[in-house]
């Protein structure tokens, strides 16, 4: 299994729609400061990673809509779709292509919003992605995911703290 | 518990001394233990000595010598878990370009079996990677992905110093 | 006591927005204090927008936004007590070719009222130093001050994308 | 007043005797990871720096004495002057060349060491120093000595410490 596109509407500093191809083997991803790189790297944790908004450097699941920019219209919605090349059959799905998608959009409930998710556009839920994602060996909060500052953070943190990094993937 | 947590402590231990040999081309790194006995009530170091110096705990050594044998760990900790896919966000920051490049020379070889997705400053690094994305923001602050950006115009390459006196 | 203290907020929050503005061309930034009645019982943020965004307050921005606010602050509080005499140890780490370069700039005007020694890794900021000094450590684990570096060997340029399609 | 020269002395990885010249104006210093670029400014900072070993990335003062790298032998003493142009008299000593030297060598006493200032050649003390650099403006303890990592620190750290800065600087 490997990702072959990102489908982005509304995340973060992507108003709109914007698709991003991949291709198997290393891929860099370049631009200046503030350019929306790590903001890529969110969306995919957004749909495979840990579903609190901390780890998405937002205060609330609602900070991830797209916000307007300078001069625009603050989004109501965001939503991401990754897409993973499964000839393998490494997920348990009998699809070339399956299609993960998140949607989050505010709302009149009282938390503020709801957050929804689909497999290959039928209504899922975050279990499902779960099992769908583990036997496929993605894990989410394993070390895979090495965000900016993790490096800092390992040196900087005290023994203690950094064994607990072992009882976590023990 | 503790089975499962000292069988991960000997897998991520040799694996970081085997990568961190290869990232420092000769230098040693382990994992040490402050209370072996009972692992839950102590914390966890890591010791380095780049080649040619002598051992030190982690926090004795420079920035890049850090992070260097930090992300050595980090690998190993991957190793024992492999998965299909794997994102680095500017873990190359600290590094000089002699370390640099040997780190994207070892992702390069691991990305033969699993995709990586890494975002970098470093032109060192985009001497390895096969595909290149660019992403832009425009004064409208919205961000825009440009497929075949122009290399050149972007990143800076490092070189390791010779003495030219 | 507090007399004191308003006095060096305002101060340095009067020149952080004037050295932020610089450094992101067009930009604000920002003191704010969790508690302005009794500022010894809360705490103190820093907000910040680049140029055409929205105002953020520092955890919400990328790292080099981050890096660079952090930095202007730094800066916004030297201005408040000069001195003859700086050292800076690689500041310009996470900053793009265009913010290293604005942050060079600066300090290259600085340097022209007081001593700068800076440590760095970027060939940007070389662009605007005056002199250079090289170190290099043989096996042997003995650093070696090299007097006249040749920089072409050693560091990494880096420019704004261009959007070359 | 600007800074001339550095000697060090088996401090840190400089074993032996080096001399760094420096001018007025901007100076870089660069060179490879470990290359000992950082122990630099921590030679200038074990003269004009809090005097703390703590704040010199070492946990006694004797760590601070060249360890012998790979294959020598280790020293039993270290020393650091830093000699600076007094033309203008910012310093009060009638000279134009004004050396600051400290020494720290092993030693039976019950410390393990002892540490000594000299200036311009006569036995001085932490409070001389003390004196004569802050008539000079030359502050050891406020942000104009950037350390590696203080940027990511203050971006990490909470509001309250972030606060504490302006409490020490006011
Ligand atoms: N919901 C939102 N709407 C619009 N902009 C947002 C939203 N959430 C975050 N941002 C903006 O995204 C920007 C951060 O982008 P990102 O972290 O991807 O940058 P980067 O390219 O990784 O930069 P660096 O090289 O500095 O790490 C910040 O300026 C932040 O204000
Ligand atoms: N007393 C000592 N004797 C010998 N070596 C020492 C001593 N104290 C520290 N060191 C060594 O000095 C090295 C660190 O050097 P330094 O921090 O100056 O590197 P640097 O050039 O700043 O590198 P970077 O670019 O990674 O920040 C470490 O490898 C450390 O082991
Ligand atoms: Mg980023
Ligand atoms: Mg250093």
């Amino acid at each position: 299994v490997h990702l072959k596109e990102i489908e982005l509407e509304n995340f973060k500093t992507f108003g709109g729609k914007t698709r991003v191809p991949f291709s198997q083997g290393y891929t860099a991803i370049i631009g200046p400061n503030g350019s929306g790189k790590s903001n890529i790297l969110d969306a995919i944790l957004f749909v495979l990673g840990p579903k609190s908004s901390k780890s998405l450097r937002a205060e609330n699941l609602t900070d991830l809509i797209f916000n307007g920019g300078a001069k625009g219209k603050a989004a109501s919605y965001c939503k991401v779709s990754l897409l993973f090349d499964n000839k393998d059959r490494s997920m348990p799905l009998d699809h070339d292509v399956v299609r993960l998608t998140r949607h989050v959009k505010l709302s009149g409930s009282s938390a503020g919003y709801s957050s929804s998710f689909y497999i290959n556009g039928e209504k899922s839920s975050l279990k499902e992605f779960d099992s769908v994602l583990t036997s496929a060996g993605i894990l989410s909060d394993g070390y895979n995911m090495v965000r900016q500052g993790l490096i800092t953070s390992i040196i900087e943190t005290g023994p203690i703290e950094r064994r607990r990094i072992l009882d976590r993937v023990s | 518990k503790k089975e499962l947590f000292m069988k991960l402590y000997r897998d991520v231990n040799e694996n970081l001394s085997e990568i961190y040999r290869i990232f420092s081309r000769g230098g040693k790194a382990s994992l040490e233990l402050e209370n072996p006995e009972n692992p839950f009530e102590g914390g966890l170091d890591i010791k380095a000595s780049p080649s040619g110096k002598k051992v030190r705990l982690l926090k004795s050594l420079s920035g890049g010598e850090k992070s260097l044998a930090a992300l050595a760990f980090i690998f190993a900790l991957q190793q024992t878990n492999p998965s299909p896919f794997y994102i680095l966000d500017e873990v190359d920051m600290f590094l000089d370009a002699d370390n640099a490049g040997v780190v994207s020379r070892i992702i390069r070889e691991n990305s033969q079996k699993a995709q990586f997705i890494q975002v970098t400053l470093r032109k060192v690094t985009l001497k390895q990677t096969e595909h290149i994305i660019g992403v832009m923001m425009q004064n409208s602050g919205v961000s825009e992905v440009v497929m075949k950006p122009n290399i050149d115009d972007f990143v800076e390459e490092n070189r390791p110093m010779e003495v030219k006196t």
